[in-house]
């Protein structure tokens, strides 16, 4: 069971969207489960799932509730599932919440699906922690903006911090993303020169475009392979989705 | 004193990005106090001020360990000081810090200034929630997209418990205002519909349109009417900085 996480405690830069249609996408061949640790609750509603439809929570599987075998439940989408977030969640961003919660969960069900997504909050919080402990790659997208690059060292040193401390051996930086980039502006060629300096192996060499269907098929509560196959932010997450598994 | 708050819980909606180019812009003709409440301190390296160069933080003065008027710095931008921020003010969020922190040390600095604009973290933890209990207006802003929608229900209701709590009784939502605005585009028609039927009047008339001016800047760490008083973006910032007056 592949687990990977998308992290980046920059808000706004794509977390949810690439969750809801990588899951998407790897769900075409292969059994995935989406987990939402944001109490926002982006990637549920994203995927078309409202709060009345919603049984057992995130939060009710840390605290023990439930398991993440009753929570998980089906979307609309064949072989998608998801363990949809509520925003009772973040009452669970307090530092009392042990760790390898989420971990002793997912290993529960280790083999009943091929893929695990997790979604996160834009925060290194307790929550994160959580999310970085259980699973085994973590996806870092980035929007080209001088506050991502400031942000990355933490979320680097948190990842080494985690290793260090024997909480997570095997927890790995799969790589850095792009999105809604335009590769063309002068911006987007400082922030990369900037960032090639540090972290220039982990560069993913696919991007995403800024594409506004993928805003539209949140509207709609579907991922961008089922709103819009001609989108240009579905070629682009095929591609992503391919790099992804070829460098896992 | 006038105090106002750049909020959304939604994550990238240019919260920062306007904090510092608002309060840039009245310092134009008042004394500003920029407070940095968000544990990535984006506001304080967008001005220009890194971390070797912070005495007192925002944590110090939620803390006690030093006063309002201690930790405020000057910026390199004539009448505008700020209260910087830095990662440790991520330990604050937890439940224990007194929901009237910020509003105290506010008072003890009243009238030393004549605007006070603060920045919050992409969430309604207790960060937030001092916030909310400090100033007197909110603005939030918005960028047209399905998560800002689900999103602003809970933010109304946060601000309508604390005013019958008694928490701030003069707390009121000043306006919604668009960021990153493509006001043609169908999504932008969808969002601004729905959110026309619940909110309305609040809605502000101008709107900022993408411009990567505005990133730019913050590489180099500069307000935009210093960076580039003929960007596009500027022009926006100076309509929305009036217009906000006006709505007081
Ligand atoms: N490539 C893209 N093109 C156009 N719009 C996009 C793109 N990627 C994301 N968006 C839009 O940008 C907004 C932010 O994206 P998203 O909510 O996925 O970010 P996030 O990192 O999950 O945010 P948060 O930090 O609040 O959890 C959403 O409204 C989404 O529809
Ligand atoms: N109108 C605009 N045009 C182009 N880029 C913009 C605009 N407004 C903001 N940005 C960029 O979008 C990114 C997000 O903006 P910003 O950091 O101000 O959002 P935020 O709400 O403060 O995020 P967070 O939730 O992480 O605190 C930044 O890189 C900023 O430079
Ligand atoms: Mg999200
Ligand atoms: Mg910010």
């Amino acid at each position: 069971m592949k687990s990977i996480a998308l992290a980046n405690q920059k808000g706004g830069v794509g977390k949810t969207t690439a969750s809801i249609n990588l899951a998407s996408l790897w769900a075409g061949r292969s059994k995935v489960l989406l987990v939402d640790m944001d109490p926002q609750g982006n990637s549920t509603s994203g995927v078309g799932i409202f709060t009345k439809e919603v049984k057992w929570t995130t939060a009710d599987v840390l605290e023990g509730k439930c398991s993440i075998r009753e929570a998980a439940q089906k979307t609309g989408f064949a072989n998608l599932s998801i363990v949809p977030a509520h925003l009772g969640l973040a009452g669970l961003e307090a530092d009392s919440l042990p760790i390898h919660r989420l971990e002793e969960n997912l290993q529960q069900i280790e083999g009943e699906f091929d893929f695990v997504v997790v979604d996160s909050p834009p925060s290194l919080g307790r929550l994160t922690l959580n999310v970085f402990a259980a699973v085994e790659r973590v996806l870092v997208f980035i929007k080209a903006g001088h506050f991502s690059i400031t942000g990355l060292e933490q979320l680097f040193l948190t990842v080494v911090r985690l290793r260090l401390r024997n909480v997570n051996q095997s927890l790995k930086v799969l790589g850095l993303f792009y999105n809604e980039a335009q590769p063309n502006t002068r911006l987007h060629q400082m922030i990369h020169g900037a960032l090639s300096e540090a972290y220039s192996p982990l560069i993913l060499g696919a991007y995403i475009p800024r594409n506004v269907h993928l805003g539209e098929a949140q509207v709609v509560g579907e991922p961008i392979n089922f709103f819009d196959p001609r989108a240009r932010g579905y070629r682009a997450y095929l591609q992503l989705a391919e790099e992804v598994l070829q460098k896992w």
